[in-house]
């Protein structure tokens, strides 16, 4: 683990005081090591691995903690403050309703089966949530997203395959309006961020809906991509949030810093599982520790 | 009394930056280095373009296993079943390679293995109908094995060339789900001897180090043969899989480059050195 492997370096470093650039080169190499293994983006990792230095660098080596102890404690705080407080991970949804939720991202991220988990999380929490399927590519796409709804028993829009996803967000929307729903759920079609004209069709689906929650779903296990694929993603939606989907695997889970270091926007909800109920808030010093291993 | 013999620094760098960023690992990257330091004369060690093409080849020998497609031909009816994680694309690759098959004349059966995922069967059912291929499908929630053990039987009686099977998304770490799956090749077996003939593990080319501990897993459970790489057409280079044939010595059979019916490729090893320094 990167803990022993800090002890072990720092051991070297009993009765030197204080850490200075040169003693902590190993340890921060150990770090660096440490986080790329995790899937952390590289780019993202030489400026962690900078803010760690400038920020250790002068720290008394405390008494109470060993040098390995103490160091660890440093990129363990920086890593939680870099992956954001838990206040603004909730879902915005005081507004006046129905309160739109966009959930979308890379082919089979996750998001249709979070659209179902997220309905059933609204459900329990006493809210009339709506469903609308949006995705008239993907083979079943639809059938999928109605066989979640009426496992939870939620209300879903009738989508056809022929639909224009424009046309059917805005009907649904009216409909939702009429009807007394809450909250609308609306799944999306995977999509590349470097295919133009899905990018286009987002961006058009965003303005039909004036979204108050537009999700990134991502998968715990991407790499490297990760970086390229938020902030694309970003650039055209504004982002308001990120769920990170298959963290119930033994993925480090990397990409949730590198998302958030290019995006700014927050992780609000970790899927833990296949089934509806397995959706979690996002607690930033757990996957602070996964990441570290 | 000259030391050891290494990269400069500048282009220890710039191929540090190209290999991480791929996915190739920390491990795979340092060891690839290492052979090139210890390969390459002191001045060629200075030289990029000399250094570069020592790369690319050191990583052509770690990937080219020599056998891309699968000779269906082998067996009849040939029964391959395909496996991963979720979400990384099996049952559209399934569609892919029955379209393929089709195309070259083949009779194809698709066994509807996924009794699990909602609307799993009914995905798989568009594909067995864009392909031209027979389905076998079961109840959902039925035992996928019961599923996959008449789709073997009814392929067999049917005189089919090739039976795709495919399987629910799961999670290495998933014991029993492993333990599913185990049962699954067991029961082809059972059905018909000698089968699965290929067992290809379905990788998505987003995947970062995780892809290795699928391989492993999936490996040391089932015994894979091959592996289909897909979403290759988005920015991820899947550097992932220099590691994966190196150690595991499971070849690469496709590249999926797309969502429709024909956006799939025989995998070649050259070509994909070369997209992972363009
Ligand atoms: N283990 C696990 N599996 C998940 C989780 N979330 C989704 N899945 C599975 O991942 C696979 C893909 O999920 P989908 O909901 O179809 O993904 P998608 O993003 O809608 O896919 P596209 O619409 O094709 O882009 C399915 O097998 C899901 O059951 C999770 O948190 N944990
Ligand atoms: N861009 C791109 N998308 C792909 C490729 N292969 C599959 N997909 C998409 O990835 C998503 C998931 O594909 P599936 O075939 O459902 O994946 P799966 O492994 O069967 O998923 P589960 O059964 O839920 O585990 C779908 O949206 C596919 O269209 C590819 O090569 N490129
Ligand atoms: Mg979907
Ligand atoms: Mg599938």
């Amino acid at each position: 683990s990167l803990t022993s492997k800090l002890e072990e370096t720092f051991r070297k470093l009993r009765g030197q005081g204080k850490l200075n650039e040169k003693n902590i080169q190993d340890a921060l190499k150990d770090v660096r090591m440490s986080l790329l293994e995790a899937d952390v983006n590289f780019k993202v990792v030489k400026q962690f691995i900078q803010d760690i230095s400038e920020r250790s660098i002068g720290t008394e080596v405390m008494k109470s903690l060993t040098p390995g102890q103490q160091f660890i404690k440093i990129v363990h705080d920086e890593m939680i403050r870099l992956l954001g407080s838990e206040e603004d991970t909730a879902l915005d949804l005081a507004h006046k309703p129905p309160v739109v939720i966009m959930v979308v991202g890379l082919q089979g991220s996750g998001k249709t089966t979070t659209c179902g988990k997220m309905a059933y999380m609204l459900k329990k929490q006493k809210r009339r949530p709506y469903l609308v399927p949006a995705d008239v590519y993907r083979p079943a796409a639809i059938s999928q997203l109605k066989t979640l709804a009426k496992q939870i028993g939620v209300d879903v829009w009738d989508t056809n395959p022929e639909d224009d996803p424009v046309d059917v967000v805005e009907a649904a929307l009216s409909y939702a309006r009429k009807n007394g729903y809450d909250t609308l759920i609306v799944d999306t079609a995977g999509r590349l961020h470097i295919d133009e004209d899905m990018m286009a069709e987002i961006t058009d689906i965003k303005e039909a809906l004036d979204p108050k929650e537009i999700l990134f779903v991502a998968d715990a296990m991407t790499g490297q991509d990760a970086v390229q694929v938020a902030k694309t993603f970003n650039d055209h939606l504004s982002i308001t949030g990120v769920v990170l989907t298959k963290m119930d695997g033994d993925a480090r889970g990397g990409a949730a810093l590198s998302i958030r270091s290019v995006t700014g926007k927050p992780v609000k909800l970790v899927g833990m599982g296949e089934k509806v109920d397995r959706l979690e808030r996002f607690y930033p010093d757990r996957i602070a520790s996964r990441i570290l291993g | 009394l000259l030391g050891k013999k290494t990269l400069s620094k500048d282009i220890l760098e710039e191929l540090e930056t190209i290999l991480f960023s791929a996915d190739v690992g920390t491990k795979t990257t340092q060891a690839l280095l290492r052979v090139i330091e210890e390969k390459l004369g002191r001045s060629e060690l200075k030289d990029n373009d000399t250094v570069r093409e020592a790369l690319k080849d050191e990583i052509y020998k770690m990937i080219n296993l020599g056998e891309s497609e699968y000779k269906y031909e082998k067996h009849k009816p040939c029964v391959i079943m395909i496996v991963g994680v979720n979400g990384v694309g099996k049952t559209t690759t399934i569609g892919k390679i029955a379209a393929r098959l089709n195309q070259k004349g083949k009779k194809v059966m698709l066994a509807a293995g996924d009794t699990f995922r909602a609307a799993a069967d009914e995905q798989l059912e568009v594909w067995s109908k864009r392909s031209d291929a027979m389905l076998v499908r079961g109840q959902p929630g039925q035992d996928p094995s019961s599923v996959i053990f008449d789709a073997v039987k009814s392929g067999v009686a049917r005189d089919v060339d090739v039976i795709l099977a495919d399987t629910a998304g799961r999670l290495h770490t998933q014991q029993n789900l492993m333990e599913e799956l185990k049962k699954v090749r067991r029961t082809m077996e059972k059905a018909h001897e000698g089968t699965p003939h290929e067992i290809l593990l379905v990788l998505d080319a987003t995947i970062g180090q995780n892809a290795v501990n699928q391989a492993k897993e999936f490996n040391d459970a089932l015994g894979l043969t091959g592996i289909a790489l897909t979403k290759l057409d988005g920015t991820a280079k899947g550097g992932i899989i220099i590691a994966i044939t190196n150690e595991l010595k499971i070849p690469v059979r496709y590249v999926g480059v797309g969502e429709h019916i024909d956006e799939l490729k025989i995998f070649d090893p050259s070509e994909f050195v070369e997209a992972l320094f363009s």
